[in-house]
């Protein structure tokens, strides 16, 4: 476990409870789309089915439940606890145009012809497409409560800081792991525009407005 | 260098 890796699962979980306790504190899911949680949903459970077979270490185990159930708790508060603050017709996002894509180049791109290797690779491609719902509300909306904007800003640091985590096992274990560091890439990318606005507006203590 | 799997990650 290397400083990057460590940094990138602590915000990747940060991004997670900010989402939590927003919901809760203003008792409302405005603003959040909920197809992008589904996604992240079927993006944990697909990947983190080895956790009945396989054990890394007391770390790598908790984390997988606690993404797995933060997620699908985020689901519930969406659905049934404060259903009627969203709406669904600002989150129009098509899911296919991603689910299809990550299907098809997880049957194409994986470590092996297993169903558990073809759900880790759909998982990985999955996830980097996870939060496009998410920035399209937000470029509809135009505008967005600030705890939204950090939490997608902390999912995409989780990310971006996954990059340096690849080139430093390449350069300690001699470890490549193709897929996870090209989808990592593919993610940065879609977050770079996220990140340029965030730069200029919120961090100059501005309202997160779309220009 | 190792191309194979790492399967100790999140």
């Amino acid at each position: 476990m290397n400083i990057f890796r460590f940094l990138a699962d602590l915000s990747h979980m940060a991004s997670i409870v900010i989402l939590i306790l927003q919901i809760r504190k203003t008792k409302s899911a405005a603003g959040v789309s909920y197809k992008t949680q589904f996604l992240y949903a079927l993006v944990f459970v697909t990947r983190y089915i080895d956790i009945f077979f396989h054990y890394v270490s007391l770390y790598n185990t908790f984390m997988k439940i606690f993404f797995v159930t933060s997620t699908i708790y985020i689901l519930y508060l969406m659905r049934v606890q404060y259903k009627p603050s969203h709406d669904p017709n600002i989150d129009t996002f098509r899911i296919e145009y991603i689910i299809a894509p990550s299907a098809v180049l997880a049957l194409i791109i994986n470590h092996g012809y297993t169903l558990y290797e073809i759900l880790w690779s759909f998982s990985v491609w999955l996830e980097s497409g996870a939060i496009l719902p998410q920035l399209f509300m937000l470029q509809r909306t135009g505008e967005a409560e600030t705890l939204t904007v950090h939490y997608i800003f902390a999912l995409g640091i989780y990310r971006l800081l996954y990059i340096p985590n690849w080139i430093y096992r390449y350069v300690t274990e001699g470890r490549v792991e193709p897929i996870a560091f090209l989808a990592s890439l593919i993610q940065t990318a879609l977050y770079s525009d996220f990140f340029y606005i965030y730069y200029t507006k919120v961090m100059q203590g501005k309202k997160f407005e779309l220009p | 260098a190792v191309w194979n799997k790492v399967h100790d990650e999140l």
